[in-house]
């Protein structure tokens, strides 16, 4: 399973947070306006968070980010 | 599997709750206005909790929280 | 396999019962109006009980409750 | 796999039949009216009898059950 | 897999045929108007006849008995 | 796996024949009219013979026997 | 995975061919007019011939044999 | 997987070519006109080939062949 | 997984290439016009090529070859 | 899992971003207009980044990187 | 998973990298016009990269390349 990121705006974050007991943040990739990120849920990441306006393609749909 | 979280609003809050005989409160994430949240179950986490004014993505359709 | 429920009023819960050779309920949650609860079926429970006025989203499509 | 059943009068009885060379009764859930029971089929449980008024969310569709 | 059976008279039996080298009846449930089972196979059951006028949804689709 | 059959009229026989080199009848299952019979293929049957008339619910769709 | 088999004259024959390095007839099965056959591949089939006026039920739709 | 040829005229081969390293023919099925075969590919059979006038069933729609 | 390839002329060959480190031509089938092939990817061929003109029916849909 | 990239324009760049606790860069592929480039999620590689005009297509659908 | 590519010109070109750590072309196959050539990825090829005038069918659709 992955889902794709695409930046709207310069200075979109992709953040992932830890698997296990401890929830934490343990990279942040910057993305320019433009460019895409495809991710996938992995064994150290189980949460991630975006910030600025960036779309989101996943499996239940295209989300709006920063909106 | 994973969902997505949509903030519409400032201070929405996502629980996770523990997996196992007790079931408590392990991680409660803030998220800003149009922050956007993908979030798998996991071996720590069976349940989830929304707080505020959000939309969420899951496989069942999209679901409105705080209204 | 997990299963959404939103309350539509203050105090709706989501009981769940334990699986195994005994049923019994071993958890609880109380969900204000608006807050939305997403849970899975797991190791300690194989069914839940919804009291109040809520919406199920599942994989049998959408069931109101309370009413 | 689950199944949702919803009451739609007081005193519905879900009952779980035990797996194995033998068959009886291990287990009655009473549902007043407007609850509703999500329930799997497990190690313990390989078939259920509903008695009275309610509506059955199955994966072959939904099941009037008291009529 | 499950199937679902709606008995439509009092009266209607489901039987359960033993697995294995040897077919005979090891179990026979008898349903009231309106009642519903919900029935698996297992690893006791790979045969069922139903007797008396009742719905069976299945994944072929519903199918009368008794006419 | 399972097919469902439907019997149209009395003496409607489902015949299962042995798995493994050697092909013969194991077991004759005789139906009255309007009984209907749930079957599985399992370790000792991997193939069926139905006699007389009757309707087969089958996952390559609805199949008559005996015209 | 099973085919079905629907004789639409007398002396539909359905042969059975081994599996493994050596290809042989190990079964031949007669089938009369309005008879059905319910076959799966197995540990001793991998083949399957079918002499005679026949509509076969397979997952790839219906064939008619014997035209 | 199974794959369903029906001969359109007398005198049709199914041929089966051997796994491994080495490929040759293993086995050719003479089938006459409205004759059919239902071949799986097996440990011994990862090629086939079809020559004379024919139809193919396969997953990806039907085939003629010999035309 | 099969692919099915239909021969449109005289001369059309299917090459299997080896699977592994090295990548070489380990067979060459030739077809006559109207002759049709079904092959797998296996352990010893993880690339195939069509030359000439051909039809190839595979799980992405049609492709001619040759033109 | 893989996922298809066009390069709209020449010096699209595919990143690759390293499996586990760490995330760096292991792998940038230049791609020059036209150029397609086809690449799975691997032991090596969760997460990749795509710089420059071109086209992903996935399994949520085709994007456009760059603008 | 396989994909297909076909030729639109003579000296299109399809590249194998290796799979692992490293990522560097192990192996390149010409096409000329017409030529067909149906991938797998495998363990030793995660990535393939296609240069010069060709069509990739691939499970996200068609895909040009070349232009
Ligand atoms: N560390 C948590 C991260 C997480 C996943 N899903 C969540 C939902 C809510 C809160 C935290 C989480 C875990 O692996 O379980
Ligand atoms: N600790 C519980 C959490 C839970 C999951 N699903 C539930 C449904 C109802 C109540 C609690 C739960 C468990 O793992 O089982
Ligand atoms: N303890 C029971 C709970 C249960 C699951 N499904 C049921 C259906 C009916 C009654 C009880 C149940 C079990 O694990 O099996
Ligand atoms: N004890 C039985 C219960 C049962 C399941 N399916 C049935 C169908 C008919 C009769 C009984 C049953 C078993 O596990 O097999
Ligand atoms: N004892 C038989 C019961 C059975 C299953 N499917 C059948 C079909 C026909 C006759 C008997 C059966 C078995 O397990 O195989
Ligand atoms: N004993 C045979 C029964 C059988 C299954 N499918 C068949 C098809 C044709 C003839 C016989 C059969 C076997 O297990 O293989
Ligand atoms: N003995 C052969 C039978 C067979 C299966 N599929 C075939 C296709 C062609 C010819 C023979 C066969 C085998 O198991 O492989
Ligand atoms: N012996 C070969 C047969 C084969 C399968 N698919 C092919 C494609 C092309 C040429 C030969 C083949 C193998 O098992 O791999
Ligand atoms: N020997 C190579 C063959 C191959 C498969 N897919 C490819 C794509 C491009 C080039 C070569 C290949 C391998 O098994 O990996
Ligand atoms: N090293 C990270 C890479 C990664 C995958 N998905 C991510 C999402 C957000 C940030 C980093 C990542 C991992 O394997 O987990
Ligand atoms: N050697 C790399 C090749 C690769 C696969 N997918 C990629 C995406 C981007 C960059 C390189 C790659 C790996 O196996 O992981």
């Amino acid at each position: 399973d992955y889902l794709v990121v695409k930046a709207l705006e310069n200075g979109v974050t992709i953040i992932g947070l830890t698997r296990g007991k401890d929830t934490r943040f343990h990279h942040s990739e910057k993305l320019d306006k433009g460019e895409v990120m495809v991710v996938q849920f992995t064994e150290h990441t189980s949460a991630m968070k975006i910030r600025g306006k960036a779309i989101l393609y996943t499996k239940h749909g295209q989300v709006e980010a920063g909106s």
